[in-house]
């Protein structure tokens, strides 16, 4: 464990337990795309299907559950939660997010590091997770506000995946043969979804005005 | 060896 997968791990716990204390708190979820709650909730399922059955560590388990627990929790509150669900924008959260699934399933199928289950799964949810943000920046684009629950959010998952890179190259040359294509790559095309948000995001911090996307 | 090949990362 270096210090930048741990720092990109805790930016990502950070970003979810966020979310979820927010919605919780005051009760609302404006602004948050539900199709990319739902994604990351099958990002983890699809993932962390060997919870039970490989045990790397008492940290990588614990963690696991807990991201599990926080995705569908907030899936649940912006779904089924009385009050919270009312403030949902569903108007604006239009993504056809199935349209993102399915190519990442086909792809899974033909790239993955072992053609079973798990690792098909794996590939599946790494895929999945490089595009699952989409339906969010769509929303913000439509919406035009980025109030500061869904910037932090979106911030931390941005911050995230820079540190994954850098724990990438890290564990690249203190490792031996540490190769894995399939995360390098779809983690790059992830990280350059946020490139963007990242350059507006920081310069309406920097000017000290209110975050505006671009038409 | 297995252990580089499994996926230790969340």
């Amino acid at each position: 464990m270096n210090v930048f997968r741990l720092a990109g791990d805790m930016t990502h716990l950070l970003s979810v337990v966020v979310l979820l204390l927010k919605i919780h708190t005051i009760k609302s979820c404006a602004g948050i795309s539900l199709k990319t709650q739902e994604l990351y909730a099958v990002v983890f399922a699809a993932r962390y299907l060997d919870l039970f059955v490989h045990f790397v560590s008492l940290y990588n388990t614990v963690m696991k559950l807990v991201f599990l627990a926080s995705s569908f929790s907030i899936v649940w509150y912006m779904k089924r939660h009385k009050i919270v669900r009312r403030t949902y924008d569903k108007d604006h959260d239009t993504f056809r997010h199935y349209v993102l699934v399915l190519p990442c399933l086909l792809l899974a199928l033909l790239i993955n590091e072992k053609f079973t289950f798990r690792e098909v799964m794996w590939a599946f949810s790494i895929y999945l997770e490089a595009v699952a943000i989409f339906p969010q920046l769509v929303l913000l684009q439509r919406t035009r506000n980025i109030d500061n629950l869904t910037g932090q959010y979106v911030f931390f998952l941005g911050a995230y995946r820079v540190l994954y890179i850098l724990n990438w190259i890290y564990r690249y040359f203190t490792e031996p043969h540490f190769v894995h294509w399939i995360s390098w790559v779809a983690g790059i095309v992830q990280t350059l979804l946020y490139a963007d948000f990242f350059y507006y995001y920081i310069m309406s911090w920097k000017n000290n005005v209110k975050l505006e996307l671009p038409a | 060896t297995d252990k580089a090949k499994t996926h230790d990362e969340l």
